[in-house]
């Protein structure tokens, strides 16, 4: 179980899938 | 006969010397590092010194290390690290002395604080450390309190949790009796396959800001760049895997990343300081090549690690 929570963990490592636009949008309004 | 330079140069679990001409390049002092060591998958390697400015730097392997700006002292003080990360440990680690600088590099960033590691996945990763350390749990020898002088937790676990050293020790040795019949390279192997899988694992940050001044961090690691807000590293907001990207580049504290997509507008943020791009592209390029690399059939040699070392 302590294993499988530290894998699960592997998903959080990538940020999630979006255009290059919707990027600059997020990025310009940090 | 000009006066040889005196070196020495500390791995994760050695220390060695060397004497140097001035015209020795920092590929050839790399090489008689490897070859000392019996390290053959160099490629995730490099040699760090402390720069006349005080900062940590990458030893330039096509340059002679006279040439570097390598803080005077004497001898001249070199580490051995690991620079690049692979992105699947078990796929990617070779030989038994590969996996274990990976291991002890990474305990220590972990037990360090350097990279955040839960309370449950701590002990986890605390128990297979001592497997590899000790081997097999047994009565006989391992008599109470033989943990006790062991580094085990990271502090801020300690702090976090108000548990004695005794209860943390036990809940460690509970463990340790379950990895019973696990070599102790397996259980460095075990070590590195969970601690690949949390979030600061393996990933170079960097303090950056936006054109409108707010500060961020970049992470650069092997499948990429991403971009945290400035309180949560361990949460990628926005993401620049190696595929999407054409090209990368600078100009003084501005960093530009160009897109596959011609349409797409360039990605611009930037630096602190001149130096820190340096650093930014120089970890991305390397990183950029070993991602191509693993999508390319083995090279010969590659192959005849691997027949060995299944050997």
């Amino acid at each position: 179980e302590a294993k499988e929570k530290a894998r699960a963990k592997r998903a959080n490592k990538r940020a999630p899938q979006m255009d290059w636009s919707k990027k600059h949008e997020i990025f310009s309004n940090f | 006969m000009p006066k040889p330079v005196n070196v020495r140069v500390t791995t994760m679990d050695a220390e060695l010397e060397f004497a140097i001409q001035p015209n020795t390049t920092g590929k050839q002092l790399f090489d008689q590092v490897v070859k000392t060591v019996g390290l053959r998958e160099v490629w995730y390697f490099g040699l760090q010194y402390t720069d006349t400015k005080g900062f940590p730097t990458w030893l330039k392997l096509d340059k002679k290390v006279s040439a570097q700006e390598v803080r005077k002292e004497n001898p001249l003080q070199f580490k051995f690290r690991a620079k690049f990360f692979p992105e699947d440990v078990p796929e990617e680690l070779i030989q038994e002395i590969t996996q274990k600088l990976f291991f002890l590099q990474v305990k220590e960033g972990i037990l360090s604080d350097e990279v955040y590691c839960p309370p449950e996945t701590a002990v986890l990763l605390g128990s297979y450390a001592v497997q590899a350390k000790f081997g097999d749990y047994s009565k006989d020898v391992h008599k109470s309190g033989y943990l006790t002088t062991e580094r085990l937790l990271p502090q801020r676990v300690l702090d976090q949790h108000k548990l004695s050293r005794e209860q943390w020790e036990e809940r460690i040795e509970v463990w340790h009796t379950e990895h019973r019949g696990m070599l102790k390279e397996d259980a460095m192997l075990e070590y590195l396959k969970i601690a690949q899988d949390l979030e600061m694992y393996g990933i170079n940050y960097f303090d950056i800001k936006n054109k409108k001044g707010t500060d961020l961090w970049l992470g650069v690691d092997s499948l990429g760049l991403n971009i945290y807000e400035h309180d949560d590293k361990l949460t990628p907001k926005i993401g620049f895997p190696w595929s999407e990207i054409r090209n990368i580049s600078f100009n003084d504290k501005k960093f530009i990343i160009k897109p596959i997509d011609k349409k797409a507008p360039d990605f611009v943020f930037y630096a602190p300081r001149l130096r820190i791009n340096k650093r930014i592209l120089q970890l991305c390029m390397g990183n950029h090549e070993l991602y191509m690399r693993r999508r390319k059939p083995d090279t010969i040699e590659v192959q005849q690690m691997k027949a060995q070392a299944k050997e």
